[in-house]
């Protein structure tokens, strides 16, 4: 079960990104990378999160979550309608 | 919808609201299963070209295509990158990959907000009338981020990202999940950024009542809304083998019953399953049941399912008894059989006869459509139910609105059940739930950001909800249907919404980003929490004493410790309407004592904000009482209502 991906939203604290990355998107992908060599990003986002969505193992999740510049990586969760 | 502009005023008012471009340029998003183009509701006859501010796009895919949109349906895009990497690609046999509603939900929703005219619209001759949603002058924007599997956060917020990118005004959401801190719910996330933006974000209110702490999208940035009934009623009579004839509600068209008496059979009889009086598939002997009508309990699968079940054990008809967690409340269905749904109380009548009789019959009446229904609204038996769990300093739901047996467009995919057996296809389709509810506030609110387009998200939901009223004409309160008492702010929020009464509210209580920040470090949110949910650096200044009671909402929520005490709010107003004197009125059980400082406030000219203070003392109570209140701004024309509801 440790090696079972999830989708999990990564928030960024975009203030504390590093002087070497002119683009967020960059900055974004190397943290990413930096955990999961394989993983990909779903969705980028702009307006409502800074950060993105992706498939990671609850490993590498905690790895993201301790790297700097993280703020939260939330599981995702399943909306009902009503 | 038909009736609910009537229900709501709105046609006979219709002069009040703006007709100019103003109406034409508010966009309304909606966030569902899609939509279905070909709806006549999408008719776009004189309309004008696509707003200017308009930055978004109809996205291709499966059965749709660029010119599927049009001045009216001005966007639809899809959301699937999240749905399909948990769950897998999407299977284009049984749904469409593109913005294509093969559910109808989506289609309901955004036709309810914001449908064209459509005259001569019906289900089946049910419901008949001119069908416009609530903003028919409106544009629509269609996100499709729900599927068959769920709706995935992921997706949701990809597509909220995308709304605020497009320049929507409204964003409805009729969909909900667990409950959790507002720094962890996707949707309250996203929510936050859209208020930021100016647009107003209506949410449904979930249909986990009439249990208490059941509520939904309850962030103090959302309008949360709950579900009320209309005046309209589809009464089916059940006639009994005693001569007793009992009232239900239908929506079956087709062949009708014998004209005699069937042998009328309990499900739970019929079947060799445990749970088999709930007619679940595959659960009823076809020797024992065919050519009867069946008594099915309702509960655990879907209600049009238990007809079908019925009938393909070759059952004549059935009579779908609610239990205690229903109580009274009738929505009304389309089943594949003759059929009705009746009250719990009318079931234990008739489970009565059915237990005592030795040879039990029965048959049903169809009475079609009947208005004028008393009393009306009242409180749906499902619609989500307060306390806030999560702040319960917040009154939630904020409102109610019309959801029980609404009817509004549909999708062309599937029939009117949902069934997968039910070949019939419908432009119209009644069904119930706070996603109905949500639509309605929706659209009536891009009917005050027409009129008002300078007015914030907080300041057209404070019009909402200030003029909401909470007492039918002859003064009683709005009824709960799932007790048959009076309602409670609980259950209806400030009551139910009245948009010619919201166009011109008089003062209004705004809000802005920095005062929801505010209320964030008042809940000791840290600063890494604040910058998940707000996306900045925002520190609480520290010796600084925040309070949720001064979050300036246009309700007051208290909660206390058994033993009672004393709890001060303040809150300020601010004139959208002439120059005046408002006086304070009060009123409150025995439970709770309100006092407001100052007693009056004068306004002289627009926008003056001028505060007040309200202390509600209070003594010892059990734990979980309640006790509620209602404090009234008045000039002498207008009244500016707030409901207060104390929880020990």
């Amino acid at each position: 079960t440790a090696e079972k991906k999830e989708t999990y939203i990564v928030h960024m604290a975009k203030s504390e990104m590093p002087g070497e990355f002119v683009d967020h998107t960059r900055w974004y992908d190397a943290s990413l990378k930096s955990v999961s060599g394989e993983a990909e990003m779903l969705y980028t986002y702009t307006n409502v999160v800074h950060g993105f969505s992706t498939r990671l193992t609850p490993d590498e999740a905690r790895s993201m979550e301790a790297r700097p510049g993280i703020l939260s990586v939330l599981p995702e969760s399943r909306y009902d309608l009503h | 919808t038909t009736r609910t502009p009537s229900f709501l005023g709105l046609d006979q008012n219709a002069a009040m609201f703006p007709e100019s471009d103003s109406a034409r340029d508010v966009i309304v998003g909606v966030l569902d299963t899609g939509v279905w183009p070909e709806s006549p509701s999408f008719d776009d006859t004189g309309f004008s070209a696509v707003p200017s501010s308009w930055r978004g796009e109809c996205e291709i895919g499966t059965n749709f295509t660029k010119s599927n949109c049009n001045k009216k349906l001005i966007g639809a895009r899809f959301f699937a990158r999240g749905y399909e990497a948990t769950l897998g690609p999407i299977d284009e046999t049984k749904e469409s990959r593109s913005p294509r509603d093969d559910d109808g939900h989506g289609t309901h929703t955004s036709t309810t907000a914001a449908g064209s005219v459509v005259s001569g619209a019906s289900l089946f001759g049910y419901a008949p009338g001119t069908a416009r949603g609530m903003a028919p002058q409106a544009r629509i924007a269609a996100y499709k981020v729900c599927w068959i599997g769920g709706c995935f956060s992921s997706d949701i917020l990809a597509a909220l990202d995308k709304a605020i990118d497009d320049n929507v005004n409204v964003l409805s959401l009729s969909l909900g999940g667990g409950m959790s801190d507002f720094f962890r719910d996707s949707v309250a996330i996203a929510a936050f950024a859209a208020m930021e933006k100016g647009i107003l974000v209506s949410c449904s209110a979930g249909n986990a009542g009439p249990t208490s702490y059941s509520l939904s999208n309850v962030a103090p940035w959302i309008t949360t809304v709950g579900a009320g009934t209309l005046d309209r009623d589809f009464p089916a009579f059940v006639s009994l083998g005693n001569g007793k004839n009992f009232s239900g509600v239908s929506l079956f068209k087709g062949g009708a019953l014998p004209e005699k008496l069937l042998p009328f059979v309990y499900a739970g009889n019929v079947s060799n399953a445990s749970d088999g009086n709930l007619c679940m598939t595959g659960s009823l002997i076809p020797e024992k049941v065919r050519g009867k009508i069946v008594l099915c309990d309702r509960g655990v699968n879907p209600r049009v399912q238990k007809g079908s079940v019925v009938k393909d054990a070759g059952g004549l008809g059935m009579v779908l008894a609610n239990t205690a967690a229903n109580g009274d409340e009738l929505v009304a269905d389309a089943h594949l059989l003759p059929a009705t749904t009746v009250g719990e109380t009318t079931a234990k009548e008739i489970k009565d006869y059915l237990f005592s009789d030795p040879n039990p019959t029965a048959t049903v009446l169809f009475e079609g459509t009947k208005v004028g229904i008393e009393p009306s609204p009242v409180v749906a038996a499902f619609s989500s139910r307060g306390p806030n769990s999560i702040t319960p300093q917040i009154l939630k739901p904020d409102l109610i609105a019309p959801g029980v047996n609404i009817l509004a467009g549909w999708s062309g995919a599937v029939g009117p059940t949902g069934l997968a057996e039910d070949a019939r296809r419908v432009g119209f389709n009644i069904i119930s739930g706070t996603s109905m509810s949500c639509p309605h506030v929706s659209g009536l609110a891009a009917l005050l950001k027409a009129a008002h387009p300078e007015w914030s998200p907080a300041a057209i939901r404070s019009a909402l909800m200030t003029t909401a009223y909470t007492a039918y004409k002859n003064g009683k309160v709005i009824q709960d249907v799932s007790t048959g008492k009076p309602s409670t702010a609980f259950d209806h929020g400030a009551g139910h919404v009245d948009p010619v009464s919201a166009l011109n509210p008089g003062l209004v209580y705004d809000l802005d980003a920095e005062d929801y920040l505010n209320f964030l470090c008042a809940l000791n949110y840290t600063a890494s929490q604040i910058n998940s949910l707000a996306r900045r650096n925002f520190s609480c200044v520290a010796g600084k004493s925040y309070s949720v009671n001064d979050l300036n909402y246009p309700s007051f929520a208290i909660s206390l410790e058994a033993r009672g005490g004393v709890v001060k709010h303040t809150r300020t107003l601010t004139n959208v309407g002439p120059p005046g004197t408002y006086k304070v009125s009060v009123a409150s059980d025995d439970s709770v004592k309100i006092a407001v400082e100052p007693q009056s406030l004068t306004f002289g000219q627009s926008n003056e904000k001028k505060s007040y203070s309200v202390t509600f003392t209070a003594g010892a109570m059990p734990a979980n009482a309640n006790g509620f209140g209602r404090i009234e701004w008045s000039d002498g024309k207008r009244v500016v209502g707030s409901p207060v509801a104390v929880s020990w």
